[in-house]
């Protein structure tokens, strides 16, 4: 199964998420891989790999280049996690001008989709040709939505944007498969209006669990140490809650 | 002066800034333009202008495809400040295949240069060309940077490009003329921790006004209410004492 989180509004909790969410998935018992599919490559740096590290091995900049076979691609990181590093470097690779650009990634993964349960793909901000490989590549897509300004345009312009992809064939079922609502502050009326727009757009697919704004998930950004998500904290737990959300609705067959 | 505002990392107060600064030196007597370089046109929403008001009047898709003259294009919203709006469709333009195409925004801005004190330019979360674009115009550039994760290897990242930049002539002037702190919680030590390490590394730069979480501030984004930002909170009073510093830093000579 492979997810991409995908939302082009800059800061949700598109990283965040990835990384909760792998490694909850893992700590269940799933075998799950991750791809950084970012060129500022956050997701990397939250699973302890350096851009040094990066370069020096396979990672998404040498597998869309075809120079390293997307077999040797995964790393394996904290709590079990299997990682395709990107590196800064993604951002200069040639990804227009290559024969069915849209689908450089869903060819990458292709041999590797059934030696995982779960492949999560991290996405930039933008509704360029990387999110649009990602798109393209997904069997569904989580969107972390911030409760705050320009979140719910955004939601409207993402999902214009799968339409084309199934319009064009290019990912004939791409589709938003659920909406976590991020950085949640319950004391803002703001809060409370957005998320229930969102909810009223979009309440069949909104996942039950939302995730508060909560400084450990922030500090887990700033260190990658994996207790904070594993740990108690509101915004661990909500994590967990999610993962057991997205274990029941695609991975428990 | 043609001031661009940039930081790749998503929602770290980058369109917030655009609009705070443009209001505020706009009531101080500064004739100001604003240009919105990101295809999510999240500046233009919030400065009062749709999508379908964008779209019937010249806007940046029509400058960068010369289909309008940039004398034509700006347009007067609250507080007196101009804007050249942005339509989603911007992502769709094509950049990539024109002449000299880090110059466009630069060429697109000559005409206009010496009818504003100060041109404001928002840039999207990314280091395509939009951004280099973005950067190429600018004569200076303000870098908001939210205390929080991955601020300190982006801010690293974007000085790189500033630095190609200037190598290739593209603009040898390109540099981070001013950095001020963001969303910043002065509870939490994640907050301190990450301004003690950018004040270490560009202290000169770094603008004595330092922003604050502040709700006003985020409903300032979703309702583009200008009495929000000339308000007496504290983020509206931290935007007014940037607009001073930013006034006394370039604009008085
Ligand atoms: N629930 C939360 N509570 C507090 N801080 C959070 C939470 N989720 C994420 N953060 C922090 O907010 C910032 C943005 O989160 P993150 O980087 O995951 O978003 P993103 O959508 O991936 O951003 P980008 O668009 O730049 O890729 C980071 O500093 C992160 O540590
Ligand atoms: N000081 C602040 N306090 C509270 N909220 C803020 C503050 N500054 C900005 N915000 C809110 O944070 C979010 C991100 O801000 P903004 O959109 O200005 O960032 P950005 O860098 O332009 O994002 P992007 O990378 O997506 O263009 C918005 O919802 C905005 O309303
Ligand atoms: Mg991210
Ligand atoms: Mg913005």
């Amino acid at each position: 199964m492979i997810i991409t989180i995908a939302n082009q509004k800059g800061g949700v909790g598109k990283t965040t998420t990835t990384a909760a969410l792998a490694i909850n998935l893992s700590r269940m018992g799933y075998r799950v891989l991750v791809v950084d599919a970012d060129a500022q490559a956050n997701l990397t740096t939250a699973l302890g790999v350096t851009q040094e590290q990066a370069s020096d091995r396979p990672n998404l900049f040498t597998l869309v280049e075809e120079i390293d076979d997307p077999k040797d691609a995964p790393m394996e990181t904290a709590a079990r996690v299997w990682l395709i590093p990107s590196i800064n470097g993604l951002a200069h690779a040639d990804l227009h001008n290559k024969m069915d650009r849209e689908r450089i990634l869903t060819r990458i993964l292709k041999p590797l989709a059934d030696k995982y349960d779960v492949i999560l793909i991290d996405s930039p901000p933008s509704l360029g040709l990387l999110t649009i490989n990602a798109l393209a590549a997904a069997d569904t897509v989580i969107v972390p939505a911030q409760t705050e300004a320009f979140a719910v345009d955004g939601l409207a312009q993402l999902m214009d944007t799968m339409a084309a992809l199934r319009r064009y064939e290019v990912n004939p079922n791409c589709d938003i498969g659920g909406v976590v609502l991020t950085m949640y502050d319950g004391r803002r009326n703001l809060d409370k209006r957005v998320s229930s727009v969102i909810l009223e757009a979009l309440g069949d697919v909104v996942f039950s669990a939302t995730i508060p704004r909560d400084v450990r998930l922030a500090e887990y950004g700033e260190t990658g140490d994996i207790s904070l998500i594993e740990g108690e904290s509101n915004g661990a737990v909500a994590y967990r809650a999610l993962a057991k959300e997205v274990s029941e609705r695609w991975l428990r067959t």
